[in-house]
């Protein structure tokens, strides 16, 4: 499980 | 933020915005795709789960609240308002066609294995084709008002701005989000015909018809 791309967008 | 995100956002209130002042002045959902509408609340309540959790800014934490809340009155004016001018017959699209694969997609692909990060996944692949019910109707009735496909113009541009976005983040942040790229570019390819069909129309002044 690779760390999920940061969530910043809507 | 960049100025493809803002602009994209901003595309996406626009039609948000479009879309309720349309039923609001018209006292009807005529042509519009409830299935669709309930396909977006859906999106919207899988995806901003984090609302409480994760503070990223005041606009962001904003425009979630905006979206999830316009996106349930959209709901409730279609099912319940104005119920008695929604086209039922038209509306037909089997709704487990979409959520069915996608949930299953969602559990299968995805960045990693937790609740929240499958739900945001779902909604992702979820937003991607969530427009089907809709477009599926127009090509049913074979045509759409001005108002109407205005909205749709604004909705299909506004992931297409994402995807500038998303090129921006990967050459000047070096951000890639593999699954969000992907339903992002499903999602617009969808809106190409119509976004044809609108460019040699509507924006002629003419009225969006189907070839039915």
């Amino acid at each position: 499980d690779d760390a999920a791309p940061e969530k910043d967008e809507l | 933020m960049n100025i493809f995100r803002l602009i994209g956002d901003m595309s996406h209130l626009l039609a948000i915005v479009l879309l309720l002042l349309k039923m609001w002045k018209t006292r009807s959902c005529a042509g519009i795709s409830g299935k669709s509408q309930i396909l977006f609340a859906l999106v919207f309540a899988t995806r901003y789960l984090d609302l409480f959790t994760a503070f990223i800014s005041a606009y962001n934490s904003t425009m979630k609240l905006f979206f999830i809340s316009t996106s349930l009155v959209t709901v409730y004016l279609m099912y319940f308002k104005f119920r008695a001018t929604y086209d039922a017959n038209h509306d037909t699209f089997r709704l487990e066609f979409l959520v069915v694969p996608v949930g299953g997609l969602a559990f299968l692909v995805n960045h990693n294995f937790s609740p929240l990060e499958i739900l945001w996944t779902f909604s992702i692949y979820l937003e991607s084709v969530a427009i089907l019910p809709q477009l599926f109707m127009m090509s049913k009735t074979g045509e759409a008002e001005t108002i109407t496909s205005h909205y749709l113009f604004a909705l299909g541009s506004y992931r297409a701005l994402y995807i500038l976005n998303w090129v921006f983040r990967y050459y000047f942040e070096g951000f890639f989000d593999l699954i969000a790229v992907v339903a992002g570019c499903v999602q617009t390819i969808l809106y190409c015909d119509f976004f044809y069909l609108y460019i040699t129309k509507v924006l002629k002044g003419k009225k969006l018809s189907l070839p039915a």
